[in-house]
């Protein structure tokens, strides 16, 4: 197992504090339109390091807080964490989790923590880099991408390529 | 950096022949460098030919051919250099039943050094997960529920 | 032309209000036209806000969201002048069963006035048709062929 | 009823004669993937008039010829037909049926054929006029055409609120 479990909290339409629990084996989200499946996968991308907010459907980052709906006003941060497994000691941390996450408030710019701890985006990219994990589109094919990844004048085929390489 | 770019190519392409023939038996698909210039620069394409059918720009293929062989890249990529999460957003949509049990064994496949998480609308799909993570939403507000999948086989 | 357009437009605005409220009950939708200048050269924006939620850019809906509401806008124009033929390629890929039930419930309403052909791999949509339409390939050729659903209510 | 049946030669994959009877009521067309079934509404679009041929994911109109398989060679022509009751008299013609056809050589351009004879591009268009057809947008939406039809600067909704003007 690689990833124990996904942290929400202000992401989107999670408004409320979140824990979806993973493990060994293939896990499938379901649910009905709209309720909020494709906005797990974003919070994941987004804490892998994307920094298009148009991959993330929004104009800016800012539009990933939750801005409320009919019942909930709208708040002000939004955290997202992924708990990876370290029980091998494949991260070099002595502890048998290892968490990243990455935190926006409405007036500024993303923070990052390492084991709940700021950090520096630099540290986030090496835990990645030493857990195998590369650039988001590595690790998430969405059903829009595959366009993407087909057309003809694209370079995702080659950045794929130089994350294998 | 080209030579490592080159070596790479060429073992992914390799990779992407045997995944695309597995998900589409009877089928082919290569990588190629058309036109001058340096490997670091030069459009990579990809050239499709279905079983039975001739090979045409890929423009022309079907839906679910074209999601087939998207799937088979990064596939292919994920056999040079397998990604150790993969989250997959409803790429099964446009697959028909047949396709859908040959993308769901190449996930068994691949499971081994990939940890896959799937969005799906696809009962076939669901019955091959392990565990299910319902989504819901209430007052615009989503959360998480346990979900049990009835008819699931062995249940 | 700008006065017969705005009359169509103010029509067009209040069917896609009522279709859309029959797909996503308890949701809202309506046509803006911002800005200055001619009625006949402005943007035509749509604001939609799906049940219990607020009202955002229509890039943040969800797949099956924006999927539903291009089917509200183009059956909102239907009911301002039928099309008597309406071929619909896979447009039920995004939907969930209820919504999915919705819309062919909107197909069974509009069918007075207009012919529907759907393109489809969904067994409820397939289980609602009059007629089955099976088209096959052998040897890189398609052909037709007669169709039985099995476990067609009724049969 | 309005289409009775839909006659192909040589249009993409179909490459023999085929005829698909339709009638009142839904009817869903169905098969595994790239069976033909989106080429089926391609050829529609086709004869109801469609000029770009991006429109029919070719790059140029003579990519609609069935151009051969791993049982047939290359034909050079492609022709689809529509038939449409005229039992209530509805179209200014003395006939239960009226068909139009469009027909295309690998050298050409297309030519258009109106109860089987030869006849301009606007009489067939006076035809469509009659019978309530508009623009090939009007009667036909593919999956790809959700997100045309939602994009910002798209001129789709426009076109298809003059069509029912
Ligand atoms: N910042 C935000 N605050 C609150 N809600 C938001 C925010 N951004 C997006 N949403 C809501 O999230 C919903 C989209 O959720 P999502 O795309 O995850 O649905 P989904 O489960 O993938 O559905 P489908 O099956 O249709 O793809 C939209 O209705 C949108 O209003
Ligand atoms: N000119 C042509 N001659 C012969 N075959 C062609 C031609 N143009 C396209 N094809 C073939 O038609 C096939 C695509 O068919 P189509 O798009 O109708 O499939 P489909 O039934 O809609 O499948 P899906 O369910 O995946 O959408 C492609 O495999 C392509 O090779
Ligand atoms: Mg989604
Ligand atoms: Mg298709």
């Amino acid at each position: 197992m690689f990833l124990t479990r996904i942290e929400l909290l202000g992401f989107k339409s999670f408004a409320d504090k979140t824990i979806c629990t993973l493990g060994d084996g293939l896990t499938a989200i379901v649910g009905p339109n709209g309720c909020g499946k494709s906005n797990v996968v974003e919070a994941i991308r987004w804490v892998l390091g994307e920094q298009r907010p148009s991959a993330l459907r929004g104009k800016a980052m800012g539009d990933v807080i939750f801005s409320g709906s009919s019942s909930l006003g709208p708040v002000s941060m939004a955290q997202v964490t992924l708990v990876f497994d370290n029980s091998r000691g494949t991260l070099p941390f002595d502890a048998p989790e290892v968490s990243v996450a990455r935190r926006i408030y409405r007036d500024g710019e993303s923070k990052y923590l390492l084991n709940m701890r700021s950090c520096m985006l630099r540290e986030i990219k090496d835990v990645f880099y030493n857990s195998g994990l590369g650039a988001p589109e590595y690790a998430i094919m969405q059903r829009e991408a595959i366009d993407v990844l087909l057309a003809n004048r694209g370079s995702e085929r080659r950045i794929l390529i130089e994350e294998a390489a | 950096a080209r030579d490592r770019f080159s070596a790479a190519y060429e073992r992914v392409n390799d990779h992407f022949a045997a995944t695309f023939a597995t998900l589409m038996p009877g089928g082919q698909a290569r990588l190629e460098l058309p036109g001058e210039g340096s490997m670091l620069t030069r459009e990579i394409e990809i050239i499709v030919r279905p079983p039975g059918k001739r090979s045409r720009p890929i423009e022309l293929l079907s839906g679910g051919e074209r999601a087939l062989t998207a799937l088979a890249f990064l596939f292919g990529v994920y056999r040079e250099k397998a990604g150790p999460l993969c989250i997959l957003d409803e790429v099964d949509a446009p697959l028909d039943d047949a396709n859908t049990s040959r993308f769901m064994d190449m996930l068994d496949a691949l499971s081994a050094n990939t940890q896959f998480i799937i969005v799906t609308h696809n009962k076939h799909t669901m019955a091959r997960a392990v565990r299910l993570v319902g989504v819901t939403m209430e007052g615009g507000v989503s959360r998480l529920v346990p979900v049990e999948l009835k008819n699931r086989p062995g249940q």
